[in-house]
């Protein structure tokens, strides 16, 4: 069945939502069944590939979280590309919601996705996560196979690593014995800075084999492609962004024995 | 008594400790008395100033929100410097204490405030929030007089201002009638960029007056600061990152007919 993979980092701005976006575009570029997941209330994911969330008869992850029966659909963005499911703004009050379904509150991201029925199954399913390690972020690391935790190239960043890194551990000792750390992902590097130099020799010192050795490098491209509503790959398909964000996902797919 | 102003945005990474830190050290370093208070539980506040959070005997901003009793005291940074509350780590189940509260929960941290007895009185108590919108963050916006809101110019960071000026005006309505939208602070431009000036455009067309004339640039010495443990006038005192946080600072004093 499908690879569940978490884009987490509580730490703001540090490329969750670029990465999921992009990861997931690439791998449906790719040819693989791929499903991106957005449990962040700003809904940043559904803007970056032109989506208006708010539109007419869209179904959003809330509604896969807390009413899975009903049976939501994704939105489909077409051929070789991700189906979405948006953020919502009722997410805010998502660890509220969860803290009242008492004991099952840990498990209910696991059982939506346990209860999905696509035509075709997914090969992957890419969670884009809040700014937090709230009860909604643990419901997702309960419901996930993998982690992937990018990492701005910036002394703030490094600070929130170790509780981080500390909140996986108690939920596989609890939970998710299975839940490993895909990678981590350097973003925003600019190797020109002596701090971007410096962040990169500190987190491969102390994260060693589980930093990606793909870097995303800080490009304007990248910046601007959710003002058109597009990934990466169809908005600057052969610049450095997009070509970071491919040998990211060659290097995911080596990292998962997969072709 | 004293003014408070909470930096406030839930999109994650877009200029709140930084801003909070060299606003409150601006204003100490300009004679008044001013207290940063840290309630997101990454702490980087802390780490900013040089202070290490988890030493013997520090006082966090968890022990004066839910201990205010016993008087917890703030870390003295020394003269022409701001007092500080380090963020904790405890705060990551914040909401859920405060939720433990039931009636009172919303007003908890305007208690604390209230019951604070320092021996010399506050000019300020600036806010560094977490990037969320959970019930901690109002408390933060039932307890503050005036909100800063740092908007990164990015295009992503547009999209949930919206969200964040409606829960804005609910708080008046139901508990804070008194909070007023200090201004809104565009930081890390770059005007370089083409997407830097159409985010510029695009936010003073939107909000007008609120925003402030000050620009906060993007500059490698305001990101390099943190790791030194110095806000940005210690480190780099005349500099563009220090002088456009002057210049804000000044202009607030302004906007609060303050000299
Ligand atoms: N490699 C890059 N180069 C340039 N800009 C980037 C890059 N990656 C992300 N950005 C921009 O930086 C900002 C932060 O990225 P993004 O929103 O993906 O982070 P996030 O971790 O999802 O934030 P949040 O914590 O608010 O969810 C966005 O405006 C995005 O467009
Ligand atoms: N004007 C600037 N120029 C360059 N770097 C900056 C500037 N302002 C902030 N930064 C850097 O950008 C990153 C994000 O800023 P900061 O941590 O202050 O944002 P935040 O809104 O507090 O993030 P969070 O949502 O995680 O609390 C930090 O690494 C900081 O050092
Ligand atoms: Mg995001
Ligand atoms: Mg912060």
């Amino acid at each position: 069945s499908s690879i569940i993979i978490a884009v987490i980092n509580q730490k703001g701005g540090v490329g969750k939502t670029t990465s999921a976006v992009n990861l997931s575009a690439s791998l449906a570029l790719k040819g693989y069944r791929a499903l991106l997941l957005d449990l962040d209330p700003q809904g940043n994911a559904a803007t970056s590939l032109g989506i208006d969330r708010y539109a007419e008869g869209i179904a959003t992850s809330h509604d896969l979280l807390l009413s899975p029966q009903d049976h939501p659909q994704p939105v489909s963005l077409g051929t070789n590309k991700p189906d979405l499911y948006p953020g919502s703004v009722s997410l805010i009050r998502a660890d509220i919601d969860l803290l009242a379904l008492g004991e099952r509150r840990d498990f209910v991201l696991r059982d939506a996705l346990a209860s999905l029925a696509p035509a075709e199954p997914y090969d992957f399913i890419i969670i884009d996560s809040p700014p937090s390690l709230g009860i909604l972020t643990l419901n997702i690391l309960i419901a996930s196979h993998h982690v992937l935790i990018p990492i701005q190239c910036e002394y703030l960043a490094l600070e929130g690593l170790t509780m981080l890194l500390e909140t996986l551990e108690e939920i596989r000792r609890a939970h998710n014995p299975a839940l490993s750390v895909l990678g981590c992902l350097i973003t925003m590097s600019d190797l020109r800075t002596n701090l971007s130099q410096q962040v990169v020799a500190d987190v491969r010192t102390h994260l060693g084999e589980r930093v990606f050795n793909t870097m995303i490098p800080r490009t304007v491209r990248l910046s601007e492609c959710p003002s058109h509503g597009q990934s990466i790959f169809d908005y600057d398909r052969w610049g450095a962004g997009a070509r970071s964000y491919d040998a990211l996902t060659r290097e995911i797919l080596t990292r998962l024995g997969l072709p």
